[in-house]
């Protein structure tokens, strides 16, 4: 972005090509991110974008941001949300629909699953170069610790540490079967 | 966002305002409400850890600083996106499959050494653990910066904890009602748990520490024998081998 000047900078982005997509799976959907490296000015702006585009029972593994707040904007379709605080209590726990917003605070765990046909939407944080972490998945929190800490940490035995660090292979979206999501915790 | 949080007429030198006990430790946490540190936006604690003792992953919503005040430990960052790089070779010719299986055992993140005067620079959102192998307490004091734009919260230090509880819950947060602060596994449906690590519900439900009452800081009973690199030069009064080139 160096040769580029205040009055030449590119300003726009599309999102909504899959082709473009950082994260891809036909059966579930994609999740494409605009930030500062490759839309420039937003490192001005101090924003970047994420749009999300899941099908029916697709799953967002649950995540955090890590240096930004989110806002959350539901474009098309519906899905349950659940939210989770510094305090380990269910902050949120709804379908949100077509036209809703919900904000996302700085690592609060999130996760997602589309219950309509399609679920959509766009966040906008509050970072040029927002990240996330993700509490399950190939490259999340959970992988990166050593077998140890795990069984210790949830008085688990080695071979149950092994499935919760090995059993998902993927790294943001994942199949999920309908279910019942339990009552919320006080 | 205090508009005279800075007109400081006197200053103290300032104690601890809360106390977490834990099962392998305790920690000390100073009051960030108090004048001089509400002006500079800092967050202060300090971490003992008995030998032994395994502080459980944690982050926070601010950056910090970490110095190593006393003893000796291992510590381990779990930052996105990055690779397992510490991994045990499998091993070959066990045949396939099974062997495989076998042959594995664990591939993690960096994990790192720690000895006195070892400082320790962590962003927001980064989980960190440490664990005690010495014998005597592992002492750490920690600065976050909660006025800088890691954090994005409001000026309260908020530890998101991966694993444990603090049955104590946090003092310092003003106008939050006494509770037991669990970690963030408690708050999602153990059936979506179970999903999103294909394991089984109860295992979900290990994974909240609901009937646990070790704390942040857990003792470890038996070896920790995490894949590590050998000590550095002059740590732990070992030397390595002379290597030629």
């Amino acid at each position: 972005g160096l040769e580029e000047t205040l009055c030449t900078m590119r300003c726009t982005e599309n999102l909504d090509d899959p082709s473009d997509a950082d994260v891809y799976k036909p059966s579930l959907g994609y999740i494409s991110t605009l930030n500062s490296y490759n839309l420039p000015i937003l490192r001005l702006l101090r924003l970047s974008a994420l749009r999300g585009s899941i099908r029916k029972n697709a799953m967002v593994l649950p995540q955090w941001n890590v240096n930004a707040n989110a806002a959350l904007y539901v474009t098309n379709g519906k899905a349950h949300i659940q939210m989770v605080n510094d305090n380990g209590e269910r902050v949120f726990d709804q379908e949100i629909s077509s036209g809703q917003l919900l904000v996302v605070p700085q690592g609060f765990s999130v996760m997602k699953h589309a219950i309509g046909e399609q679920f959509e939407w766009i966040e906008f944080k509050t970072n040029e170069n927002a990240q996330v972490n993700t509490l399950a998945g190939r490259t999340s929190v959970m992988r990166g610790l050593p077998l140890e800490v795990i069984t210790n940490g949830y008085q688990i035995s080695p071979e149950e540490a092994k499935r919760v660090k090995f059993s998902t292979i993927e790294t943001t979206l994942t199949h999920s079967s309908p279910m019942s999501y339990g009552r919320p915790r006080a | 966002q205090w508009p005279n949080e800075c007109q400081l007429d006197q200053l103290n030198a300032l104690e601890p305002s809360q106390i977490i006990k834990s099962e392998g430790g305790r920690i000390e946490v100073w009051d960030h409400h108090a004048p001089q540190l509400r002006c500079s936006g800092f967050a202060f604690e300090r971490f003992v850890i008995e030998p032994q003792g395994l502080f459980l992953p944690t982050f926070l919503n601010a950056g910090k600083l970490t110095f190593v005040v006393h003893g000796r430990g291992l510590m381990g960052r779990v930052i996105p996106g990055c690779a397992e790089t510490f991994m045990e070779s499998p091993v070959f010719g066990e045949g396939q499959g099974q062997g495989q299986s076998q042959g594995f055992r664990d591939m993690h993140q960096k994990v790192e050494h720690l000895r006195c005067g070892d400082t320790i620079a962590t962003p927001s959102g980064v989980a960190q653990w440490f664990y005690n192998n010495g014998n005597e307490p592992l002492i750490l004091v920690a600065a976050a910066d909660l006025a800088s734009n890691q954090n994005q919260l409001d000026r309260n230090l908020r530890p998101f904890l991966i694993a444990g509880n603090n049955p104590q819950g946090q003092e310092w947060l003003q106008g939050r009602k006494q509770q037991k602060q669990n970690n963030i596994f408690n708050g999602f449906a153990p059936e979506i748990l179970a999903q999103a690590f294909k394991i089984n519900v109860e295992t979900a439900q290990q994974l909240q520490n609901q009937q646990d009452n070790r704390g942040n800081i857990v003792k470890v009973n038996g070896p920790f024998g995490v894949i590590r690199p050998p000590l550095r030069r002059g740590e732990g009064g070992q030397q390595p081998h002379e290597i030629a080139n």
